[in-house]
């Protein structure tokens, strides 16, 4: 399977509605300093359950967009994952979505119905996304520590994995 | 749990070093054609979970030294092979990186883009990067600026893959 | 001891802003050709070095933020500001940096060269640098790489203010 | 004034003897990842007097060379400094010179005459080189770090300068 594309609303520096994608076997993301590409990564993490202080926040308010171009919508990222090919150009789709309500809480909902944070998380284990482990999000400046981990951190690493 | 540990440990340990020599090795360079070596020991061979793990690399024609004293490109390129091989174990669908590419010069980007490339089809990959020679290895694009006017950011998707042989 | 403590914060953060402003200010672009700004704050005026000092800084045609919520090479730039200005104070006769361009994006690139070489008669800089974009600016270049047969490292020297027109 | 020449020798991957410089006003270190360009660095701060500790070594004796083209000769880095003018092309010329023994102890040496390491420092004072605040080494990865200092650290930093 694969990320597919994203439905971004008001997350930091993107402003308003804004779909994104669709994502190729290999995509790159550029732009200049300070445009918003790490944001994105913020906001791929953010829907796919990792907590608030791993991503430069320290509270789910931080991640509602300041600019005064954002819309009144909640903050909420939805991520559209396609199923490996059936056959005949069939795929399986499926729609997570996480929202910022007004009380600061996160919101989960699969293809647009309201889950608990449990089933969430299990349907996208489902899916080879173990977020607790997070071996597939490496963020800015992070990937020289990954060689230099002690041997304690090593086991952690794969003991989470396992 | 410690079989399940021990699992995990055998198979990254077994592809490690193959993931390392393809990711170091310079089919144009006679002394580099077969690439560097990597190793992981466990400590303690018992209770494997319960001592640490640890990771050496020998870069391609170096003698082996300890990880501390490698340079900021060899620790990059040995974390990424780690990395590849972890992900080996239990894939997730995708896999997002921001600016791995920023401790290497021109050729280790060239080797590092020429693995990504080669395993895209098991693992979708989305890199940020600021390196021409990084992104124009890419099937797509994905463009992000800054408004001038509100200060958001905007978007714009290129689909590479039309211009096979324009930007390669 | 406070006296002296005094003198130096008072310097610095005399300094900090228009430093700022040179690194950010881009003459070619209207929206940007004052730069953005830069504030050293005391967190306790009377014992000023019983307690810290809060740096911020505001990227040219941004709001305040946070430095925790720049970007990587925003907060490069402002690194880079807080430690000229701080060398502005007892000035070392020079100064060694390790790739600090490796976060900066072209036109960030463009920008901290054109202030170190406005700098440079007032005190010597030895960059390591791996953009050609970065190196192309200097007076000298001093070259390292790996001798084939020993390992060991060979070093060349370029004398790059006789090619004057060339380079740059 | 300036940093004119250093002459290195079997320092790390700088087997042999070697003499590197003139250094220009604005000089570029280059060359491919693993060449020896932060151990260049490593030569300039380890004969400023900067401790082991801070250059990714442990000990002292990671300095010596390892390479089977490395001479006989102990680890040795020599720094020429250059003062400033002082009319018709004549400067004050100090050459610090800093060695390990064969007991993994440092000896240090101004104009090829051996002093003690305080009065080594209280020289290296006198022309602006501070080695205790390190104000004008940036190690690699770590200039962002400098933007990310706690206000605590900022104090001290400073405090170290005054
Ligand atoms: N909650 C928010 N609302 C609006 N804008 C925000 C918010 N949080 C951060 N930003 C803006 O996002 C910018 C940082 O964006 P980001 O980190 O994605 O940049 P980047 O493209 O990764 O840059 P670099 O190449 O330097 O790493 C900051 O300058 C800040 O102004
Ligand atoms: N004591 C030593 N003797 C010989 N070689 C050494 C010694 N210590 C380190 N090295 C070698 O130096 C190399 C690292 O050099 P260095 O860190 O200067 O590279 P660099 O040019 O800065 O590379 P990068 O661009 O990746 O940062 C290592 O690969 C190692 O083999
Ligand atoms: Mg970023
Ligand atoms: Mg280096």
């Amino acid at each position: 399977g694969c990320l597919y594309k994203l439905v971004v609303q008001n997350f930091k520096s993107y402003a308003g509605y804004l779909e994104i994608g669709p994502f190729k076997d290999f995509t790159c993301v550029i732009g200049p300093n300070g445009s918003g590409k790490s944001n994105l990564m913020d906001a791929i993490s953010f829907v796919v359950g990792v907590t608030a202080t791993t991503l430069r926040g320290s509270r789910i308010a931080d991640f509602r967009s300041n600019l005064s171009t954002a819309s009144a919508s909640p903050t909420s990222v939805s991520l559209f994952y396609r199923g490996p090919e059936k056959g005949s150009g069939k795929f399986d789709e499926i729609q997570f979505t996480r929202t910022i309500t007004s009380r600061d809480t996160s919101e989960y909902k699969i293809d647009n119905k309201k889950v608990d944070e449990k089933e969430y998380q299990r349907r996208l284990k489902s899916i080879g996304l173990l977020v607790k482990s997070r071996n597939f999000l490496v963020f800015q400046n992070e990937v020289e520590a990954v060689a230099q981990k002690t041997p304690k951190q090593l086991t952690e690493l794969l003991e989470r994995i396992s | 749990r410690c079989e399940l540990f021990n699992k995990c440990f055998d198979h990254v340990k077994g592809c490690i070093d193959e993931i390392y020599k393809e990711l170091t090795c310079d089919p144009t360079k006679v002394e580099q054609s077969v690439g560097g070596s990597a190793y992981l020991t466990l400590n303690n061979q018992e209770e494997p979970y319960m001592d640490g793990i640890k990771y050496d690399t020998i870069p391609p024609g170096k003698r082996f030294m300890d990880m501390t004293h490698l340079s900021g490109g060899e620790k990059t390129v040995a974390a990424l092979a780690l990395l590849f091989a972890i992900n080996s174990y239990c894939p997730a669908p995708f896999i997002v990186l921001d600016e791995v590419d920023a401790a290497l010069d021109a050729r280790n980007v060239a080797k590092v883009t020429r693995y990504i490339q080669s395993r895209r089809h098991e693992q979708q990959c989305v890199i940020i990067s600021l390196k021409e020679r990084f992104y124009e290895k890419a099937d797509g694009l994905v463009g992000i600026c800054r408004d001038i006017t509100g200060g958001h950011s905007n978007v714009f998707t290129l689909d590479l893959s039309m211009y096979e042989d324009g930007i390669q």
